[in-house]
C-alpha cells in the first residue's frame, strides 16, 4: 500500500546521500497513482501533488535522515488539510425547526439518508418530520412512508399534488405549528445539468430557506464528482455533504474531490442500508482509506 | 475540449488525462496510449482518431450477443449495486418487448428494499406486463421460482427478474444471487438466459470490483450502463471490457421508458474523447 511504496521509493535512495528533486518526483508519481486509483479527480490530484511537492522540496525532506517518513507525513498532513479539521455534524438552529434540504443525483441515497437522519436526531431527543418532496419517482412517497414508519417518525406527503414547492411549504407549516425540532426534505434525484430540475430545487431553497442544504453523493462516484459538486455548489449552494454506500470496498476518493471543489464539509457517511447505518465523517480516517 | 497544441508527447499526455477524466483508469489509459504509439508520427487529428479506434477495438472485442429470445420463456435477471438503475432499466426492457408484441412477466425479487415491489408494480402496469410478487421480506429465490412457474403456465415469452441492489462485498447477498440462478434453472432449463449487470455511469474504479464479483456470483453476460445522460462518461467499461470481456448491451439515457438505447462502441468512444 502507498505508505510502504513511498518508504520504499525514498529508502532505496538513502545510500546516495541527499534526496534529489527527481526522487521527490518519483515519490509523487506513486502518490498520484494511488489517488487516481482511489477515484480522486485528476485535476484535484494535480493540485494536491503540487502542494505536496512544494512542501517536500523544502529542507525537511531533502536533508532528513528518514526522508521516506518525512514525505509520508507531508502527504498525510496535506490530505488532512484538504479534508477538513474534525467531525462536523449538522448543528441545530436556535429557532426551530431546523430545516434540512437534501439534494443529489438519481439513486445517490437521499430517501434512505432522510430516514437515517430522522432516526439519528430522534435518538438525540429531537422531534422531527420527513417531507416527501419527490413527486416523480414511482412509489417514492411509499418508500419514504415505509421508512418513516420504521424509525418511527412523522411524515408529510401529498399523493395527488405535483407542486413540490407547495408540498414542502405545507409540510414546514406543520413543523412550525407543532414546534418540531427538525424537518428533513427529501427531493427527487436530478442531474446537475438539468436546468428545469435545478430551477425546481433552487426555488424550494429560496422559498423555504433551509438551515442546511446537503448534497447526498454516492461514495463510489468517480471523476464526475467534480462536475456534480461544483455545479450543485455554484447553482444551489451546499452547506454539507453526505457520502453514501461507503460500506463497500470503494476507496472513496470522491470525498476529496467534493471537498476540494465545494469547500463544504462532509458531515456523515452512509455505511449500510439499515436506518442505523449512518456515521459521523472523520477526515483522518477517510484520508487513510483514500491513500490505501 | 481543446487539447494544448505542442509536440506529440504533450498531446498524448493530454489524451491520457482526458481518458483518466472519463474514468477509463490509469492502467487502461496508459495501455491505450501505448498501443497507438506504434502508429508512428501522427498529427493531433491522427492521434485522436487512432485513440478512438483503439477504444472501439477494445469494446468490440467482447464476445456474445445477449438479448435475443432464445427460449420460452426467455429469462433475464438484472443485478447490480444499490441505486444504479436496475428497476428502471427493467421497465424500459419490458416496454421494448411488449411493444414488439411479446408477453412479458416481471418477477419482484427485491423483497428487501422499502417500496421496491410497489415501484416495480407501477412500472408493470404502465408497460402492460404481468407481475409476480410476494410479501416484502419473502425469500427472493422463491419469488423467482413462482415467477418462472407462472411464466411457463401462462405461456409468457419473456421473464425479467428484478433483484435488490447489493454491494459486491456482502458475501451472503452475492450467494443469494447464485441461489436465485440455481432455483431459476430448475424451473426453466438454461435460466437465467441473460444476466445483466447494471452499472451507474458515475461510478469510478469500483465498477471493476463490481464486474468481477457479480460475474463470479452469477455468470453476468451483459452490461447496461445507466445514467449516461449526465456528465459522467462511463469510461470504466473500457477497463471492464479489457479485463472481463463482458459485452455492453444497452445504455440508459434518462428516466423515461424510451430512454434505453443499444450500445454503440463508436458513438461511445467519440463521447469519451469529447
Ligand atoms: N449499501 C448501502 N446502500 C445504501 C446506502 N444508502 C442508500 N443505499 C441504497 O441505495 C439505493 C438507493 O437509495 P435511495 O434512498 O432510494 O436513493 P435516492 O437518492 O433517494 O434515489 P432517487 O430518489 O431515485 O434519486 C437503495 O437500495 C438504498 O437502500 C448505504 O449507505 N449503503
Ligand atoms: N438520469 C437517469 N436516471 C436514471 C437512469 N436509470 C435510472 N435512473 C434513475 O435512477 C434512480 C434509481 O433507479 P432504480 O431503477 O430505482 O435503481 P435500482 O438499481 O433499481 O435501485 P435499488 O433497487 O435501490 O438498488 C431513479 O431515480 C431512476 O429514475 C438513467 O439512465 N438516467
Ligand atoms: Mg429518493
Ligand atoms: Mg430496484
Amino acid at each position: 500500500e502507498l505508505t510502504h511504496k513511498l518508504e520504499g521509493v525514498l529508502k532505496r535512495l538513502r545510500g546516495q546521500g541527499k534526496i534529489s528533486e527527481q526522487n521527490i518526483a518519483d515519490a509523487l508519481k506513486e502518490v498520484r497513482l494511488a489517488l487516481l486509483e482511489a477515484d480522486v479527480n485528476y485535476k484535484v490530484v494535480k493540485q494536491f501533488t503540487e502542494a505536496v511537492k512544494t512542501k517536500a522540496l523544502g529542507r525537511e525532506v531533502l536533508t532528513s535522515i528518514t526522508p521516506g517518513q518525512q514525505f509520508v507525513k507531508i502527504v498525510f498532513d496535506e490530505l488532512r488539510n484538504l479534508m477538513g479539521e474534525g467531525a462536523s455534524e449538522i448543528s441545530f438552529a436556535s429557532v426551530p425547526p431546523t430545516v434540512i434540504l437534501l439534494a443529489g443525483l438519481q439513486g445517490s441515497g437521499k430517501t434512505t439518508v432522510a430516514a437515517k437522519l430522522a432516526r439519528r436526531f430522534k435518538q438525540k431527543g429531537k422531534k422531527g418530520i420527513l417531507i416527501a418532496g419527490d413527486v416523480y419517482r414511482p412509489a417514492a412517497i411509499e418508500q419514504l412512508k415505509t421508512l418513516a414508519k420504521a424509525v418511527p417518525v412523522e411524515i408529510y406527503y401529498e399523493k395527488e399534488n405535483r407542486g413540490v414547492v407547495e408540498i414542502v411549504e405545507r409540510g414546514l407549516e406543520i413543523a412550525r405549528k407543532r414546534v418540531l425540532d427538525c424537518a428533513i426534505i427529501d427531493t427527487a434525484g436530478r442531474l446537475h445539468i438539468d436546468d428545469s430540475m435545478m430551477d425546481e430545487i433552487r426555488e424550494i431553497k429560496q422559498r423555504v430557506n433551509p438551515n442546511e442544504t446537503i448534497l447526498v453523493a454516492d461514495g463510489m462516484t468517480g471523476q464526475d464528482a467534480v462536475s456534480v459538486a461544483s455545479k450543485f455548489s455554484d447553482s444551489l449552494g451546499i452547506d454539507g455533504v453526505i457520502l453514501t454506500k461507503m460500506d463497500g470496498d470503494e476507496r472513496g476518493g470522491a470525498a476529496l474531490s467534493i471537498k476540494a471543489v465545494s469547500g463544504a464539509p462532509i458531515r456523515y457517511i452512509g455505511v449500510g442500508e439499515k436506518l442505523d447505518a449512518l456515521e459521523v465523517f472523520h477526515p483522518d480516517r477517510m484520508a487513510s482509506r483514500i491513500l490505501g | 475540449k481543446i487539447l494544448r497544441t505542442g509536440d506529440d508527447s504533450q498531446i498524448l499526455e493530454d489524451i491520457e488525462e482526458l481518458l483518466i477524466g472519463a474514468d477509463v483508469g490509469v492502467e487502461t489509459a496508459q495501455e491505450i496510449v501505448k498501443a497507438i504509439e506504434k502508429h508512428g508520427k501522427l498529427d493531433e487529428a491522427g492521434i485522436r482518431q487512432a485513440i478512438e479506434d483503439e477504444v472501439v477495438s477494445i469494446l468490440e472485442s467482447t464476445q456474445g450477443e445477449p438479448l435475443s429470445l432464445r427460449a420460452k420463456p426467455h429469462v433475464i435477471m438484472v443485478v447490480g449495486v444499490n441505486g444504479t438503475g436496475k428497476t428502471t432499466t427493467i421497465a424500459k426492457l419490458a416496454n421494448n418487448f411488449v411493444s414488439q408484441g411479446y408477453e412479458v412477466l416481471l418477477g419482484a425479487c427485491d423483497t428487501f428494499r422499502a417500496a421496491a415491489i410497489d415501484q416495480l408494480e407501477i412500472w408493470a402496469k404502465r408497460v402492460g406486463a404481468d407481475m409476480v410478487r410476494h410479501k416484502p421480506g419473502a425469500d427472493a429465490a422463491s419469488v423467482a421460482y413462482d415467477a418462472l412457474s407462472a411464466a411457463v403456465a401462462r405461456d409468457i415469452d419473456v421473464v425479467i427478474l428484478d433483484t435488490a441492489g447489493r454491494l459486491q462485498t456482502k458475501k451472503n447477498l452475492m450467494e443469494e444471487l447464485a441461489k436465485i440462478t440455481r432455483v431459476s434453472s430448475k424451473v426453466v432449463e438454461g435460466a437465467p438466459h441473460d444476466v445483466l449487470l447494471v452499472l451507474d455511469a458515475t461510478t469510478g474504479q469500483n465498477a471493476l470490483s463490481q464486474a468481477r464479483a457479480f460475474s463470479e456470483a452469477c455468470r453476468v453476460n451483459g452490461i447496461v450502463v445507466a445514467k449516461l445522460d449526465g456528465t459522467a462518461k462511463g469510461g470504466i467499461v473500457v477497463a471492464i471490457a479489457r479485463r472481463f470481456k463482458i459485452p455492453i448491451v444497452y445504455i440508459g439515457t434518462g428516466e423515461a421508458l424510451e430512454d434505453l438505447a443499444p450500445f454503440d462502441a463508436r458513438v461511445f468512444a467519440q463521447g469519451l474523447l469529447r
